[in-house]
C-alpha cells in the first residue's frame, strides 16, 4: 500500500481496503483539515466513513458529497478519493474552495455502499444494490437510491426484492442510508447535498416522486445549468440538467427528494461520465478527466451555496 | 466471482410509443433476469440493458419480431472485466 497520498494511483481503480487506507493517510497529512468520522455501520457490519474538512468552529454550515452509493459505478467512488485529494491540495490556494472553507465544512462519504462494493470486488462487478437479506425472497439487497422517506414505495420504485430498484421494506431500513438521515438530521445545518452516480452525463435536482415543481425550481435550474457549463468547460463533455422526474423518470424514495424535503434547498444529484460504449467498466484512464470536471461543477455549487447562505 | 461470460450489453433507442412501451414491458419479464443500466425515459433516449447468455437469443428474437432496432453495444461484458482486473493488478500496490 502507498505510505502517502502523494504516491497513491488515482488513475487507477482500488479496492475497499485501498480506499480506507487512503482516508487514514490523508487524516494523518492533514491533521489541522481533514478527520475522519464514523457516522455508522452497514448491513455487514463495515465502518461507514466520512471525511469531515474543516477549518475550525462549531456546527457550521456544510456541504455534503457522497460517492459511490450504487456500488458498481466505480467512477464515483475513484473520483471521491480524488475530490479528497484535491482539497488538500488546493484549500489554500484556490480562491473559490478556500472561500468555501472560511465558511463552511464539506463532508465527503467515499464509499457510501461498502458491502455492495465490497461484493463488486470479491463476487459480482456488477452489483449495484446493498446486501441486505429480506424473508421469503432469495434475492439480496435494497436499492439505496429508492429507500428514503420521501414519498416512500410509490411509484417509481419496486416491491419486487428481485428488481434492481426494490425500495426495501420500510423507509431507512438500510442502515447505509439511515446513517445520513440520522448524520443529516442531528448536523442540522448542511446547506448543499450532492449525491454522486454513474452513468448519462445528467445533473439532476428535485423532484423525482412528483412533476410539481421544487419551489426554488428556477435558481436550482439555473445554478445546475452554470455547474455543467464550468464541468463542460474542461474537456467538453456534455451534460443535461433538469429536474429527475422531467430529465429521467419517475424516482420515488430517492436520496434528493428527501434531502430537498428536510430543508436542504441546494440538493443534487450527478450521473457521472459516460454515455459511450463502457458502462460502469469506465477505462481507469477516464478516472482523473471525470474527477477533474466534475469538480468544477461541484465548485459552482459549493461556492453558490457560500453566498447564498439561508 | 460470478462471471459475464457471453453476455452483451444492447442499446436500444425507442423511437415510437409503440416501441418504447414494449420496452418499458421488458423490465416486467423477469425470467430474462435483465439489468437495465439505462433504464427506458422516452423516444430518442438510449436504453442499455446487460443480458444474462440464455436470454440473449430470446431477447434479440422478441426485439426483431417487435421490429425494435438494437445495437451491441458491449460485445462480452468478461473481457471488459478481465481487463479492468488486470489493470487493477498491473497498478503498482507499493
Amino acid at each position: 500500500l502507498p505510505v502517502t497520498t502523494s504516491t497513491f494511483d488515482y488513475s487507477a481503480y482500488h479496492t475497499l481496503d485501498e480506499i480506507y487506507t487512503f482516508m487514514d493517510l490523508l487524516v494523518a497529512e492533514n491533521p489541522d483539515l481533514v478527520s475522519k468520522i464514523e457516522i455508522g455501520r452497514s448491513t455487514e457490519n463495515r465502518p461507514l466513513y466520512v471525511l469531515k474538512f474543516s477549518k475550525g468552529g462549531t456546527n457550521r454550515p456544510a456541504v455534503w458529497i457522497d460517492t459511490g452509493i450504487h456500488s458498481r459505478e466505480w467512477v464515483t467512488q475513484a473520483s471521491g478519493v480524488w475530490f479528497a485529494k484535491k482539497i488538500t491540495l488546493d484549500h489554500e490556494n484556490d480562491e473559490g474552495l478556500a472561500a468555501v472553507l472560511e465558511q463552511m465544512d464539506i463532508f465527503l462519504e467515499i464509499i457510501t455502499n461498502p458491502d455492495g462494493f465490497a461484493f463488486t470486488h470479491s463476487q459480482n462487478r456488477l452489483w449495484r444494490k446493498t446486501r441486505s437479506k429480506h424473508s421469503g425472497s432469495l434475492c439480496v439487497g435494497v436499492d439505496p437510491n429508492r429507500n428514503w422517506d420521501a414519498a416512500f414505495g410509490e411509484p417509481g420504485a419496486s416491491g419486487n426484492p428481485c428488481s434492481q430498484t426494490y425500495h426495501g421494506p420500510y423507509a431507512n431500513s438500510e442502515p447505509e442510508v439511515r446513517a445520513i438521515v440520522d448524520f443529516v438530521k442531528s448536523h442540522g445545518n448542511v446547506k448543499a447535498f450532492v449525491s454522486i452516480h454513474s452513468y448519462s452525463q445528467l445533473l439532476l435536482y428535485p423532484y423525482g416522486y412528483t412533476d410539481t415543481p421544487a419551489p426554488d425550481q428556477q435558481e436550482l435550474h439555473e445554478l445546475s445549468g452554470k455547474a455543467v457549463a464550468a464541468l463542460s468547460s474542461l474537456y467538453g463533455t456534455k451534460y443535461k440538467h433538469g429536474s429527475i422526474i422531467t430529465t429521467i423518470y419517475k424516482a420515488s424514495g430517492n436520496t434528493v427528494d428527501w434531502t430537498y424535503d428536510q430543508g436542504i434547498k441546494y440538493s443534487f444529484t450527478f450521473e457521472l461520465r459516460d454515455t459511450g460504449l463502457y458502462g460502469f467498466l469506465l477505462p481507469a484512464k477516464l478516472i482523473v478527466p471525470t474527477a477533474q470536471e466534475t469538480w468544477l461543477a461541484l465548485k459552482v455549487i459549493m461556492e453558490h451555496a457560500r453566498d447564498h447562505l439561508y | 466471482f460470478e462471471t459475464f461470460v457471453g453476455q452483451q450489453v444492447l442499446r436500444i433507442i425507442p423511437t415510437s410509443d409503440e416501441e418504447l412501451q414494449k420496452v418499458q414491458e421488458l423490465q416486467e419479464l423477469e425470467h430474462l433476469e435483465l439489468d437495465f443500466w439505462l433504464s427506458p425515459r422516452g423516444l430518442g433516449s438510449p436504453v442499455d440493458v446487460r443480458v444474462p447468455f440464455p436470454s440473449l437469443q430470446p431477447l434479440k428474437a422478441h426485439l426483431e419480431a417487435n421490429g425494435i432496432s438494437y445495437s451491441v453495444m458491449i460485445e462480452d461484458v468478461q473481457a471488459l472485466v478481465d481487463e479492468e482486473q488486470s489493470q487493477m493488478l498491473r497498478t503498482p500496490r507499493g
